[in-house]
């Protein structure tokens, strides 16, 4: 089924969607074979739904892939209809990271189901760079544009200031040991330890 | 303003406020969802304290419980100037327990997230008006217990036995093993004093399966627990400690017949049970809530990499080349790896949740309306994306955490605590593993029947592929 399907797969994100959408469905395909395969072979349903249940859970994973890509890709070309063609470019970017991500972390499936090539594996991973490279100027545009307050993150690592340093220095001076110079402990236990008088 | 960090702002490309705007879903939502902010934010000063590190378990929750009652009496304030509505109060309460003015949840959360979308999805119009004005004015506190000690997501395993007594019109709700204890309800430890109960329904000696039905468990004025309920905290855990998770056990315990949940099936006084139109309308609730687990993921995994990003660009490690300056760690492109596909995971789940509300929003109109063709697709959807979205944000709350090194690993990052929050979402309100597996169900059943069926929307590819 996937044969002439996949053409386009490996440059276009439509294409790995498909290409998403062909593994999914050959999961389920998959499962609903070697079920059928137990229950035939004598075993009843439910434990053949048991010993499939790994594959089961990569089909549904599959499965959910596909919708998460899909709905991205769909809403951004709704979207790009009415915003500067700066965000569009910006927004494409983001949807082919997220493809291009997923398609190599699950190479395996692809390479199982799909026609895909060694050569194409590499320009894959050629475009993930290349998409990393083009969303790098615009990282710290892109969490800005969260919108999240200094009071809401409540992180020392991530005001909108970057103010890193002085703040988990002021995060540390909040530390009960810090309040007093020497800690009971000192005297109680590690001078004598250190004494030997312990 | 670091100098590194205005740099990166300077050179951005594109106008931050367009995407905040499309983000938030047009001007007026991030005006709004800005006024909530600043209403939310306003007693900031009351929340500054000893960070919540440095309490003792007990103090913990008592700090919780104090901040909580600030917070949501801000949310009742909002109520009363008619800035919140049934309708949008998710998006307040999901801002709130979003916002790290709770940081480590919230006792009340349940309250809202489960016990009002519980009565609105379950009880008739008589107990919607009886119970609805005080659990939204917060007179009442609530909690939802399904969960019990020996069963989790398997809801027809439940032990906890509701049987109907004619002559005195009351169930009696027992626990006949201490497996049967509810276990894990947020706030129902100290904090509420109702609770919706999940329990096998018996009338005229026959088992009707699982029903709802509102408990009383603490007394209104001394927050005493009423005789015949065991109920306490369940103690300490990986992150959500302030949310003061509960067991609760029944001991032959009464309540009046109207206290059973009767939108889709009744019990009449003499003990007749009228079934359900439909056996899974109760699915609605559910699917609410992994709607806004998902939406809580989008929340969480915004903020994280928020943090990862800015930290990446303040800080300098390492030379790209030799007698070269220290290089920004976030021109390395192992961290472009670990931090960028979060930012657009965030993306993508937002945008795929708000489908998924929209989706959700029109099934229920489908169903009022007696139409349950696109339910098993909802549930099978709703599934899915909690499973997938709470693992991926875990996964990536971690690799923020990573990419921000030694510094990522201080509580003050908060990254350790968005932690806990997200991987704990992997395991409430259905296991990830079954989840899927109930998805797997549904593909099952529309693969074998690809030739015969016209399929819905989200799997009319597989007919195609």
């Amino acid at each position: 089924a996937a044969d002439g399907f996949c053409d386009s797969w490996s440059n276009t994100t439509d294409g790995i969607i498909r290409g998403f959408q062909v593994v999914a469905m050959r999961k389920i395909g998959q499962c609903v074979t070697v079920m059928t395969n137990r229950v035939n072979r004598g075993m009843s349903f439910e434990d053949a739904w048991n010993m499939t249940s790994v594959q089961l859970v990569a089909a549904a994973e599959a499965h959910c892939r596909v919708i998460i890509m899909s709905t991205f890709l769909e809403e951004v070309q709704e979207m790009s209809r009415t915003v500067s063609p700066q965000l569009k470019d910006v927004l494409y970017q983001l949807v082919e990271l997220y493809c291009v991500y997923w398609a190599l972390e699950k190479l395996s499936d692809l390479l199982l189901y799909t026609p895909i090539s060694q050569k194409e594996v590499e320009l894959l991973r050629l475009w993930y760079e290349e998409t990393l490279t083009k969303l790098r100027p615009n990282a710290v545009g892109l969490v800005d544009a969260f919108d999240l307050r200094d009071e809401m993150l409540q992180s020392t690592l991530g005001s909108y200031d970057g103010r890193v340093y002085e703040r988990l220095m002021e995060e540390a001076m909040k530390s009960p040991l810090n309040a007093e110079p020497v800690n009971h402990t000192f005297h109680k236990y590690l001078k004598p330890f250190m004494q030997g008088k312990l | 303003i670091n100098q590194d960090l205005q740099r990166e702002r300077d050179k951005c490309t594109f106008n931050i406020q367009e995407l905040t705007t499309l983000i938030d879903g047009g001007p007026e939502k991030t005006r709004e969802r800005k006024d909530r902010e600043n209403v939310m934010l306003s007693k900031r000063e009351v929340f500054d304290g000893v960070p919540e590190e440095y309490l003792s378990h007990k103090e913990r929750y008592e700090n919780a419980i104090r901040n909580s009652v600030i917070a949501f009496s801000l949310v009742r304030k909002m109520q009363e100037e008619g800035k919140t509505s049934i309708s949008n109060y998710r998006d307040v309460v999901g801002g709130l327990l979003g916002s790290s003015v709770l940081r480590d949840g919230s006792p009340l959360g349940l309250h809202y997230i489960m016990f009002m979308p519980a009565i609105l999805n379950q009880g008739n119009e008589e107990q919607q008006e009886k119970w609805l004005p005080r659990a939204w004015n917060c007179s009442i506190i609530g909690s939802y217990a399904q969960t019990e000690l020996g069963h989790g997501t398997f809801i027809r395993g439940l032990e906890t036995t509701a049987t109907y007594d004619a002559a005195a019109k009351q169930f009696v709700l027992h626990s006949p093993t201490l497996t049967a204890y509810k276990w894990w309800p947020g706030g129902l430890g100290q904090t509420a004093n109702y609770c919706i109960v999940v329990a096998q329904l018996y009338t005229k000696g026959q088992c009707h399966g699982i029903h709802s039905f509102i408990i009383q468990v603490r007394d209104e004025e001394t927050h005493m627990p009423l005789p015949g309920l065991k109920i306490g905290e369940i103690g300490a855990k990986l992150g959500l400690n302030a949310v003061n998770n509960g067991f609760l056990g029944f001991d032959n315990f009464r309540i009046p017949r109207t206290n059973m949940l009767m939108k889709h099936a009744q019990v009449l006084e003499d003990g007749t049970y009228v079934k359900s139109r439909h056996s899974k309308l109760n699915y609605g609730a559910m699917v609410f809530v992994r709607v806004v687990i998902v939406f809580d993921m989008v929340n969480y995994l915004s903020k994280a990499v928020t943090i990862a990003i800015r930290f990446s660009a303040v800080r300098r490690q390492c030379q790209l080349k030799a007698g070269e300056a220290e290089c920004q760690i976030l021109d390395y492109v192992t961290q472009q790896h670990k931090l960028l596909v979060c930012v657009a995971a965030a993306h993508a789940f937002r945008i795929t949740a708000n489908k998924l509300w929209v989706t959700f929003n029109e099934v229920n109109e489908q169903l009022v309306e007696g139409n349950m063709q696109r339910l098993p697709e909802l549930h099978a959807l709703a599934c899915c994306l909690k499973a997938v979205t709470t693992a991926d944000t875990a996964a990536c709350v971690e690799r923020c955490r990573l990419a921000c090194g030694g510094h990522g690993y201080m509580m003050s990052s908060s990254l350790p605590l968005t932690y806990g929050l997200v991987t704990a979402a992997c395991t409430y309100e259905g296991e990830n593993t079954v989840l899927l597996l109930q998805t797997a169900r549904f593909l099952v059943k529309t693969y074998q029947q690809l030739d015969s069926k016209t399929l819905t929307p989200t799997v009319a590819y597989l007919k195609s592929a």
